[in-house]
């Protein structure tokens, strides 16, 4: 049965994307059946990977709807292994549309069991927001993914996320856990970065992933041409990192 | 009378906090009486700027909900010429209540016009997202200041909100102007970065700022001091974009 992985932090631009979408395609390239849920209605990770909003779907917002089964609306990513349940802007409305829905926490939860078993992981990118999109997704999922810069304004919404966290585990999904807290954008050279890293390392023991992903600016790059890193660039420090970054999630969830 | 700008964009991440604590503290330190309005739920302008979450209040959120006025809010900024008007975490479920509310949209247009003789500008710093309480802002504002990255997801999420920018003008506020597209964190060395940069100011003639603000390190670690950077840093590279910044508002809003 696939793990559900919600990757997940209100804090705008700390690298939710990037991390869906690089995780995403190593595990696919560990030849580990991997689906990438993009619930954003920016859509960034639908084309992070070069798959077009523009077609007739069925998206993301169908299926949240009831319109569409999740295995319809998925499609092929850049990798064997890897598909994708896109995001277009028909999602903007969907969280005034879904706040009047019964059990409107539950619908991707619902959607995403039919997938459950064929597939080893499910990521889900959430957008910068703790809406009714976010919480369909904590709801869904058996644990969250959550990218954090070594910035001050980061550090601060960490205590929202779990405040947050403690308020869906009660009300909605009481073994939601936290698969890890994974240091973005990380240039050791820079005291406030590594002052914020211990900082979190102290506060969190074992739960800060060991892999740290440097900014490098291929990772900025590869979205423009539609492709994970590791197909732009398998050299650039990038790949490297999110390589690493997909053995621990595997070690991790496979018990070694 | 006031001009009201909204900090704007629903791309996580781009300098909306930034931009909006040092371009209000320099406005202020230009003599010109400035009121910064967050509305944002992560609350990073309200500590960006040193002032606590945690008091009795009251914040935005009675403003919005009409149990206090603006001005009883308000309070002092780090320079004689700024007030601030905070948030804390209240707001977080202000989006789900307003919903609910007559007149929802134009809650923040009725408390701001009490302020409008009092101030020469009013910066609204927003979350990124385009719900209900971007959408107030938007409502209120004379016009909208766009942080832009020089990244491929940034440039995306650009398209999202001029279309967002025409419905409002269509449904709720057919004034509302573009003061600006900012580039932030600029980095010229970088081809990506030249490449937007070149792309939107050919696509947009005439609505880009002259003034590029630099990645500077000074910027992210203000806040962690609960100062601007003209007051934590004023040689710096960030302080002194924010300046010129400030003099470009002030010669474009006065018609000089
Ligand atoms: N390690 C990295 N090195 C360099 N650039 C990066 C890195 N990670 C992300 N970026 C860039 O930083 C920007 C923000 O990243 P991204 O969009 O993935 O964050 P996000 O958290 O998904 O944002 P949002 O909150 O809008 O969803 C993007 O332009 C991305 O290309
Ligand atoms: N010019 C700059 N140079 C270096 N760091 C910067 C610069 N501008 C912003 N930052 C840092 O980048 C991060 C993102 O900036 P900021 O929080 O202002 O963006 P935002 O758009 O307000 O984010 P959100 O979408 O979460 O509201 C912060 O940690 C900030 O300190
Ligand atoms: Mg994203
Ligand atoms: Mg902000």
């Amino acid at each position: 049965m696939a793990r559900v992985i919600a990757v997940t932090n209100q804090k705008g631009g700390v690298g939710k994307t990037t991390t869906a979408v690089n995780l995403a395609a190593c595990l696919a390239a560990a030849e580990k059946r991997t689906a990438l849920v993009d619930i954003d209605p920016q859509g960034n990770a639908t084309s992070g990977l070069g798959i077009s909003r523009e077609g007739p779907g069925p998206y993301i917002y169908e299926v949240l709807m009831g319109e569409a089964k999740a295995s319809e609306a998925l499609c092929a990513g850049a990798i064997p292994a890897l598909q994708v349940l896109p995001s277009n802007s028909a999602l903007l409305g969907a969280e005034i549309e879904l706040a009047a829905v019964e059990g409107r926490e539950q619908r991707l939860k619902k959607a995403l069991e039919e997938l459950l078993p064929d597939y080893t992981y499910i990521l889900v990118d959430c957008p910068p927001s703790l809406g009714l999109l976010t919480l369909n997704a904590l709801t869904a999922a058996h644990s969250i993914l959550v990218p954090l810069q070594c910035e001050y304004y980061a550090l601060e919404g960490l205590t929202h996320l779990l405040t947050t966290l403690r308020l869906v585990r009660r009300s909605f999904n009481p073994d939601l856990e936290i698969e890890g807290l994974l240091f973005t954008m990380y240039d050791g050279r820079l005291s406030l970065n590594r002052q914020v890293l211990e900082n979190v390392r102290r506060n969190f023991p074992g739960r800060v992933f060991q892999t740290l992903i440097p900014r490098s600016i291929r990772l900025s790059e590869a979205p423009s041409f539609g492709k994970p890193v590791i197909l732009y660039d398998l050299r650039s420090a990038g790949a490297e990192a999110y390589l690493n970054l997909a053995k621990e999630v595997i070690d991790e969830t496979t018990g070694t």
